[in-house]
């Protein structure tokens, strides 16, 4: 799976995700990452979500507009309200990541599975990485 | 006038690089430096979060380093489905598809179906039939299939239900 999301100079974000699901997937399973809310949420808000991981658990935490709303409606900071829907989610035995970035243009990502590939890049910093 | 920031991310795994190529862990960093050029150069000039984010995961999806496009997971039958969405903050809008076998850029049809749709969410060779109709590149489903996919998908059908779901994912 592969994630984009992104502030631009008016302050409104965009979220992306694509991906060709789990090896040998079957009966048509589809995962969270089409589905709005699940792994893929934009909400000029709150927060723009991509996410990637175990799909089943991400889809019945509607996680990426769950990151959103602890924001919205519980006054959770980015980092805040991302960690915490990671730690839903392990609740639940889901594993995964999420990047997010907000209006204002504060980024987070975070993830609970031992490797994840990530960047960023702004107007002054940038990093790439494989954890 | 907010500051401009874009993310990416390739994907999470259980283990470090799930690959036996070598030279995987460079290109992946190349490809993901890639879609951070092309997304970055949209949002430096004044561009919108949703071209930027578009035209990132196009990079990613043409990448064959990653589970997206050119490249993907294949499923029990040995192709490849995809899936894809795209959502702008402005308003909410949002385009959605699964299961695609012939459309070349998944995300691009979800921002079609995002701007000019009359729905959110398409699926199956409908879908690609859609996509064919607004103009949007079609291919084999061979394109997108490589060989080390196979190979994953031959482990993952020998391990049976102790496969790891999220192993090359």
């Amino acid at each position: 799976t592969i994630g984009a999301v992104a502030v631009d100079t008016h302050g409104h974000v965009a979220a992306a995700t694509s991906t060709g699901g789990i090896t040998a997937k079957r009966w048509g399973r589809i995962g969270d990452s089409p589905l709005i809310g699940a792994g893929t949420y934009a909400d000029d808000r709150a927060a723009a979500v991509s996410a990637t991981g175990s799909g089943e658990y991400f889809i019945r935490a509607v996680a990426a507009h769950e990151l959103a709303a602890r924001m919205r409606l519980g006054g959770e900071t980015l980092q805040q309200a991302l960690d915490g829907v990671l730690a839903d989610l392990e609740g639940i035995g889901g594993k995964g990541g999420l990047i997010a970035v907000a209006p204002d243009g504060e980024a987070a990502w975070g993830f609970t599975t031992p490797a994840m590939y990530r960047g960023m890049a702004s107007a002054d910093d940038r990093c790439v990485a494989i954890y | 006038m907010t500051k401009w920031r874009i993310v990416i991310h390739g994907g999470a795994g259980s283990e470090r690089i799930a690959h036996h190529d070598p030279t995987h862990e460079a290109r992946a960093l190349a490809g993901l430096n890639a879609a951070l050029d092309a997304g970055a150069a949209i949002l430096a000039d004044g561009g919108s979060a949703v071209d930027a984010v578009e035209a990132a995961a196009r990079v990613l999806e043409e990448d064959p380093c990653f589970n997206a496009g050119r490249g993907s997971v294949l499923t029990e039958d040995g192709v490849v489905e995809l899936d894809a969405a795209i959502m702008d903050g402005r308003d909410r809008r949002a385009g959605a598809v699964a299961g695609l076998r012939t459309t070349r850029a998944p995300v691009t049809l979800a921002r079609r179906l995002m701007e000019q749709g009359p729905h959110v969410f398409l699926a199956g060779v409908a879908a690609d039939r859609f996509a064919a109709k607004a103009g949007i590149e079609q291919v084999g489903n061979d394109f997108f299939v490589l060989p080390e996919r196979r190979r994953q998908l031959e482990e993952a059908l020998a391990a049976g239900n102790d496969a790891d779901p999220i192993k090359y994912g």
